[in-house]
């Protein structure tokens, strides 16, 4: 593994952290997007499908454990909890997330590594998480007042996806038959999809001022 | 033949 990889899930996981400190001690959601939280859950659920089939590693299994259980214990306080549900902005997040589900599965279907139930599952995760953040995107843009927390998290989810291609690019000079076009293109996509935010975050943590978005 | 499995990222 090398340390872009390495860097990537670190920042991952701090996302995720991140996400669970905020409900957890503050008892609040609010500025995230509970669509955007389900379509990362289903994300997990469809690529994590070989868990219980290849074992790679440790470190992979543990990680893969600890992402399926964050993404669905984060829908379940968000649903369920008492009083982090309270806390959850549904009038902004308006995002029609089954528009999106439908077009990766179509996709996946189209165009994959194999024709196996696995690989298209595996495809379709990648497609879907491509598109995942927009929920999150669109609400933090209509939420006025961005809370620290809630800007951290989408700043180390794509820094998650630019340090994955730095991982691809040396991946590709020192394992050339190291070849997934499929997650690389997608997810060049889904870093593009961050840029805008990334802008404004960095200049927001230059100027020492609150992070706004313009509506 | 190549071994898909080398699906090793998260």
């Amino acid at each position: 593994m090398n340390l872009f990889r390495l860097a990537g899930d670190m920042t991952h996981l701090l996302s995720v952290v991140v996400l669970l400190l905020k409900i957890h001690t503050i008892k609040s959601c609010a500025g995230i997007s509970l669509k955007t939280q389900e379509l990362y859950a289903i994300v997990f659920a469809a690529r994590y499908l070989d868990l219980f089939v290849h074992f790679m590693s440790l470190y992979n299994t543990i990680m893969k454990l600890v992402f399926l259980a964050s993404s669905f214990s984060i829908v379940w306080y968000m649903r369920q909890h008492k009083i982090v549900r309270r806390t959850y902005d549904k009038e902004h997040d308006t995002f029609r997330h089954q528009f999106i589900l439908l077009p990766c599965l179509v996709l996946a279907l189209l165009i994959n590594e194999k024709f196996t139930f696995r690989e298209v599952m595996w495809a379709f995760s990648i497609y879907l998480e491509a598109v995942a953040i927009l929920p999150q995107l669109v609400l933090l843009q209509r939420t006025r007042n961005i809370d620290n927390l809630a800007g951290h998290y989408v700043f180390f989810l794509g820094a998650y996806r630019a340090l994955y291609i730095l991982n691809w690019i040396y991946r590709y000079f020192t394992e050339p038959h190291f070849v997934h076009w499929i997650s690389w293109i997608a997810g060049i996509v889904q870093t593009l999809l961050y840029a805008d935010f990334f802008y404004y975050y960095i200049t927001s943590w230059k100027n020492n001022v609150k992070l706004e978005l313009p509506a | 033949e190549h071994e898909q499995y080398e699906k090793d990222e998260l």
